[in-house]
């Protein structure tokens, strides 16, 4: 067997199915099989399992088809049945089962059907933090065999499980050696839908007769702990807003004159020679506008997160909120943070821009929300902004985190919340086979700020006010800690109070 | 680059990508793989799914590709696994 990464710091686990009408499936059935499932782990180490009504219990159980949100569609009906994921935040210990299949509520399969109970089981494995095992009749081996009634978990799987979390007869002797280190979660307020009684309900109990308003239930606690993000997987958390940062921050249009350096003649050049001039003279200055804006509120660069980061006409862009930094060859350009408005013709009362690119025909790319904006130079394009679903982004998707077109392969992609895509430029429409799960990009995490690969041909990505250098070739972070982005990009000085992201 | 000898069709590289006996980087990234990588990823999945090890796609292999089976890799990226134990 394999262990695999973390398994849960607590023993007694909550679950939920979180689909109310599994395709063709009695719910009630479905409940008594998964508790089954569970109990088979149950039996054979510390842990028990207490079925609850909430989307924050440990292992959220639902049946899903195809392309579902976390980047390992399902197949529809024939080879992938399930998958799981170990434990940890966020998704962590869910199970997601194709709806495709053809389920059964029985132990036994036949030609048409699988046993949920079987399957169930083996993913539960995977939730608890057991990888596959190559040892045939295992439970955690890949691929689907079925299971004989009164199944008995194999001995390859029980020593995994007991080695992660205890045997369970050391519960009895209170002799705990390796898994007697996880604790019981202590008793705390009861979630909204459930009941408050203080009968503990493991799957040992379990009575799939009884309904669910009045089975009794232990109180617990909201299952995310203090250091972790709320769980909602399936939502594209907003990026950190930077009038939460700078509380004096105003988003309102500004009503203040100013300073900039670029004269009306200079800036009617650009809109027209731009695409096609050097950098030194591409002309992105800030340009006159009828009422400037103020210097109050300009996010500070040496303490900020970044929205977007792009090389456009060889130069770097940093945007952040309304204002966009600007870094030539010798270093940062004076004048800025200039707003955005100044110098691409964007609406002028967008507050932030998600996302920019280059393309590789040297037209720019703003994604803003569920839209993007084609500039040719420092010019909308006519009949733009458009919908993210004419690149073929799906209709949910709110925003798009970063883009950058990859140096290693030379193709565009786009990253949003915990997915990715790649982008056919000849097509203008996304790949067939995405999106994919960003854990492609190991060590990068989910909800990325910002990417964009810089002039040394490596990529870096983004987060709060740290960055990670990309390995291209090991697909993964050069280094695994952020570093600060301050002193990299905008050359603020390291303050010695402040405590680096490498070493906190 | 010349075609590797082995036969292994892109549905196949595919499989073996996505359960973990080539990298997956090579997804995005599009390297270009030898013979010998393709061999040896198949025996690979051969050895570890039990079943004779030839180093070729065979009606075995093939019967197994098409075998239901868990979405998750078998071969998981070692930094986050933790020691092995075999009895």
């Amino acid at each position: 067997f394999t262990v695999h990464g973390q398994k849960w710091p607590h023993r007694n686990l909550t679950w939920s199915l979180r689909t109310e009408q599994p395709r063709g499936l009695e719910p009630g059935g479905v409940r008594h099989q998964l508790s089954r499932a569970l109990d088979l782990w149950a039996k054979n180490s510390k842990l028990t399992f207490q079925e609850v009504n909430s989307d924050r219990a440990d292992i959220l159980v639902y049946f899903q088809q195809g392309y579902h949100g976390d980047g390992y569609p399902f197949d529809g009906r024939g080879q992938i049945l399930a998958h799981a994921f170990f434990p940890g935040t966020d998704r962590g210990g869910d199970a997601h089962f194709d709806e495709e299949e053809i389920w059964l509520l029985t132990d036994s399969s036949d030609e048409e059907g699988t046993s949920l109970y079987a399957v169930a089981a083996h993913e539960f494995g995977h939730s608890l933090g057991l990888a596959h095992s190559s040892v045939r009749g295992a439970l955690m081996y890949p691929w689907y065999q079925g299971l004989s009634t009164n199944y008995e978990l194999p001995e390859d799987d029980r020593h995994g499980i007991q080695q992660m979390y205890g045997a369970p007869e050391e519960r009895l002797w209170g002799n705990i050696p390796g898994g007697g280190t996880q604790p019981e979660r202590p008793p705390a307020a009861a979630p909204s839908t459930t009941t408050s009684s203080t009968t503990t309900i493991t799957t040992t109990t379990y009575r799939p007769w009884r309904t669910r308003p009045t089975r009794p239930t232990r109180p617990t606690r909201p299952n995310h702990y203090p250091e972790e993000r709320p769980r909602r997987p399936d939502r594209y958390p907003v990026k950190p807003d930077y009038r939460t940062e700078r509380p004096d921050y105003r988003p309102q249009r500004p009503h203040k004159p100013h300073r900039h350096h670029t004269t009306p003649s200079t800036t009617a050049a650009i809109a027209t020679t731009s695409v096609a001039t050097s950098p030194t003279t591409m002309g992105y200055r800030p340009r006159h506008r009828s009422t400037p804006s103020p210097r109050d509120g300009i996010p500070d660069k040496c303490d900020t997160s970044y929205d977007a980061i792009s090389i456009i006409r060889r130069e770097v862009f940093i945007f952040k909120g309304r204002y966009l930094w600007r870094i030539g060859d010798q270093g940062l350009y004076e004048g800025y943070p200039a707003e955005i408005i100044r110098l691409f013709n964007l609406p002028e009362d967008i507050d932030h821009v998600d996302a920019v690119y280059e393309r590789p025909d040297k037209k720019i790319v703003f994604f803003i929300g569920n839209k993007y904006f084609l500039f040719n130079g420092n010019i909308l394009e006519p009949g733009y902004p458009r919908p993210l679903t004419d690149l073929g982004l799906p209709r949910s998707l709110e925003k798009v985190d970063g883009a950058m077109v990859w140096g290693h392969n030379g193709r565009t992609y786009f990253f949003s919340g915990t997915m990715y895509w790649r982008f056919d430029e000849s097509e203008n429409y996304v790949e067939l086979d995405y999106p994919r799960d960003m854990t492609m990009f190991a060590g990068v995490g989910y909800n990325i700020d910002a990417v964009f690969q810089w002039k040394d041909g490596k990529t870096y990505f983004f987060k709060g006010k740290g960055f990670w250098e990309f390995d291209d070739l090991r697909m993964k972070v050069a280094h695994e800690k952020q570093k600060l982005s301050a002193p990299v990009w905008m050359g603020c000085p390291r303050k010695l109070e402040t405590p680096d992201l490498e070493t906190n | 680059a010349p075609q590797p000898a082995t036969y292994a069709d892109s549905s196949a590289q595919d499989y073996l990508m996505q359960f973990g006996y080539l990298p997956e980087s090579d997804r995005e990234t599009g390297n270009l793989r030898t013979d010998d990588q393709l061999i040896n990823a198949i025996k690979n999945l051969q050895s570890y799914s039990g079943i004779p090890v030839t180093g070729h796609i065979d009606e075995a292999t093939k019967k197994l590709m098409k075998a239901k089976r868990c979405g998750l890799p078998d071969k998981l990226d070692p930094r986050f696994s933790r020691t092995r134990h075999r009895r």
